[in-house]
C-alpha cells in the first residue's frame, strides 16, 4: 500500500505538500520565520488556497479531509506557477519596468 | 483552465518512447497503444497530430522511471505523485513513476491512458485547471473507459492551437529547432485593449492569489506587470451569472470575493459563484449605498472601504451596525486620493492602489497619504500594470 505523505496533524508534511506544488511560493521569506508557518495560523492561507483549488470547502483548516485529499494520488506537476518563470526561460521581460 | 505560457510552433509533433515500464502486466505493445490513445484525446479537437518515432529527436520523449531519475523531482514509489511533464519550453518531455502498477482498460493499479493524457495536457503547454471535472485536474480519477477533455479543457488547448479544422491543413516539418517553440504571450505593447483606454471598472486578487481586472465585457488576468496569456476572456464564458460593467470588488479574509453592480452584489469562491447571489446590497452591506465606485480591503487596518462620489464608507462586519453613524466622510481625508476613482485593491504586495481615469496612485498607510516615491503617483497604469510600452 502506499504510504500517506501527508500525515494527520503534521503541519510539517502539509507544509511539504503546499511547498511542492507551488501554494507558497509568493511567501514573503523575510516576513515569515519558520517558527510562524507551523502553526495553523500560518498555513491556513496555503490551506485555503488548496482546498479552493481542489473544490473542496474552504476552511483553512488541515481537517481529516483535507489530508484525504493531499494523499490523493495525483500529477507531480505545481499547481501554481507562481508569478515568474524559471530564470533560464526565455521570456521577455521588460526590465526598466520594476514589479509592482 | 490556466496556459503555462509556451507551446508548440508546429501542429505536427513527434514522440518516442524512450524506457518502457519495467514490470507490470502492460506488454511494450500495449504501452504504444495507450500512449496513442492518450495523444488522440487532444487531436479530437485541434489540428495536433502526434507521430511515433523509434529513435532520433523528437518532440515529446516518454520515459518510465524510478526514484531520483535526474530532473531534481524524483518519484515516490507506489501512489502520491503517479507522473510528471514539462511545458514545451522546458522540452515538453513526460515521466512515468515505474514504481506504479500500470494498467490498461481495468480498476486495479493505475491507469496509463487516463494520466498519459493529463501528462501530455502539459507537454503541450496547460497547467492545471482547479475545474475538477476537467482532464487537467491535478488528482488521478481512477479508470475511466474512454478519457475525453471537458469544455475547460477544450478552451484550453484551443486558446494554444486553435479548433480543429474541417481538413487536415497542417504542413509538417522535420526538423525540430527551437524556432518551433513560441511563448503565446501576446505582445502587451500593441494588443489588447487596455493599453488604448486604461480604465477600468473593477480590480481584485481572488483567494488563489490571481489578480483580475474588469471592463465592460471582458476581464484580464494580470501577471507581475501585464497580463495573462490568453486574456482578455468575457465575463459570461468563466464568471457564472455575472454581469457586464461592474461597478467593483474586493476578496475578504473568509477567501470569499464580492462583486458590486448597481443594487446587488455577488459572491464568488474563486471563480466559482456562490448558491443565493446576487443579493441586495442593503441586506448584505447595510449602511453602503448602490452603485459604488470602488470596494476594497485596506491593509491600513483590515476593513472594507467603500468610496462613491466624493464620499467613503468604512464597513465592518463584526460590528452593529456595521457603518457607523460618523460615515459618510469624504475622500479628501485620503490625502492625495481623488474624487470619483475607478477602483482600489490591496496588493498581494500589502500596498493599497487606487485606479482612475487609466491612472493609479499607491497609498502610505502610515503616513495615510498617497506614496512620495519617484516616478510621482499618479502613474499610467497601461505602462505599470498592464505591459504597454
Amino acid at each position: 500500500m502506499p504510504i500517506p505523505h501527508v500525515k494527520e496533524n503534521s503541519l510539517t508534511s502539509a507544509m511539504m505538500y503546499l511547498m511542492k506544488y507551488g501554494y507558497m511560493d509568493d511567501m514573503d521569506h523575510h516576513h515569515h520565520r519558520s517558527e510562524n508557518l507551523l502553526s495553523q495560523d500560518g498555513l491556513k492561507k496555503y490551506i485555503m488556497e488548496f482546498q479552493a483549488f481542489a473544490g473542496m470547502n474552504v476552511t483553512g483548516e488541515l481537517d481529516s479531509d483535507t489530508v484525504k485529499m493531499m494523499n490523493m494520488p495525483r500529477c507531480g506537476v505545481k499547481d501554481k506557477l507562481g508569478m515568474k518563470m524559471d530564470a533560464d526561460s526565455h521570456q521577455v521581460h521588460h526590465h526598466s519596468r520594476s514589479k509592482r | 483552465f490556466a496556459l503555462q505560457g509556451s507551446r508548440w510552433k508546429v501542429k505536427d509533433l513527434t514522440y518516442r518512447i524512450s524506457k518502457y515500464p519495467t514490470s507490470g502486466q502492460m506488454t511494450k505493445q500495449d504501452v504504444d497503444g495507450e500512449i496513442k490513445k492518450a495523444l488522440d484525446v487532444w487531436t479530437d479537437h485541434t489540428d495536433l497530430t502526434f507521430t511515433q518515432k523509434r529513435s532520433g529527436r523528437v518532440h515529446i520523449d516518454i520515459s518510465f522511471l524510478e526514484g531520483e531519475h535526474g530532473d531534481g523531482d524524483p518519484f515516490d514509489g507506489s501512489g502520491g505523485t503517479l507522473a510528471h511533464a514539462f511545458f514545451p519550453v522546458f522540452g515538453g518531455d513526460a515521466h512515468f513513476d515505474d514504481k506504479e502498477f500500470w494498467t490498461m482498460e481495468s480498476f486495479r493499479g493505475t491507469n496509463l491512458l487516463q494520466t498519459a493524457a493529463h501528462e501530455f495536457g502539459h507537454s503541450l503547454g496547460l497547467s492545471h485547471s482547479d475545474d475538477n471535472d476537467a482532464l487537467m485536474a491535478p488528482f488521478y480519477r481512477g479508470f475511466e473507459v474512454k478519457p475525453s477533455l471537458n469544455d475547460d479543457d477544450i478552451k484550453a488547448i484551443q486558446a494554444l492551437y486553435g479548433v480543429k479544422s474541417s481538413s487536415n491543413l497542417a504542413s509538417s516539418l522535420n526538423e525540430i529547432s527551437s524556432n518551433e517553440i513560441e511563448f503565446d504571450r501576446r505582445d502587451s505593447e500593441t494588443n489588447h485593449i487596455l493599453c488604448n483606454d486604461a480604465r477600468i471598472d473593477a480590480i481584485f486578487t481572488a483567494l488563489d492569489n490571481s489578480t483580475y481586472v474588469f471592463k465592460g465585457q471582458e476581464y484580464f488576468k494580470l501577471v507581475d506587470d501585464s497580463i495573462a496569456d490568453g486574456y482578455p476572456r468575457k465575463i459570461s464564458s468563466d464568471w457564472s451569472g455575472l454581469p457586464s460593467n461592474i461597478d467593483a470588488a474586493f476578496t475578504w479574509k473568509n477567501g470569499k470575493t464580492y462583486i458590486f453592480k448597481g443594487s446587488q452584489y455577488w459572491r464568488y469562491t474563486n471563480k466559482n459563484k456562490d448558491s443565493g447571489y446576487p443579493k441586495p446590497i442593503s441586506k448584505g452591506f447595510d449602511g453602503i449605498p448602490n452603485s459604488v465606485d470602488a470596494a476594497f480591503v485596506w491593509s491600513g487596518n483590515g476593513l472594507i472601504y467603500f468610496f462613491k462620489n466624493g464620499d467613503y464608507y468604512r464597513f465592518n462586519p463584526e460590528e452593529r451596525p456595521p457603518v457607523k453613524e460618523t460615515y459618510p466622510k469624504p475622500i479628501s481625508n485620503w490625502e492625495g486620493i481623488p474624487d470619483n476613482i475607478d477602483d482600489a485593491l490591496k496588493y498581494t504586495n500589502g500596498f493599497t492602489y487606487f485606479f482612475k481615469d487609466g491612472n493609479y496612485w499607491r497609498f502610505d498607510d502610515k503616513a495615510f497619504k498617497v506614496d512620495q516615491a519617484n516616478p510621482a503617483f499618479p502613474r499610467p497604469a497601461s505602462f505599470w500594470w498592464f505591459g504597454c510600452s
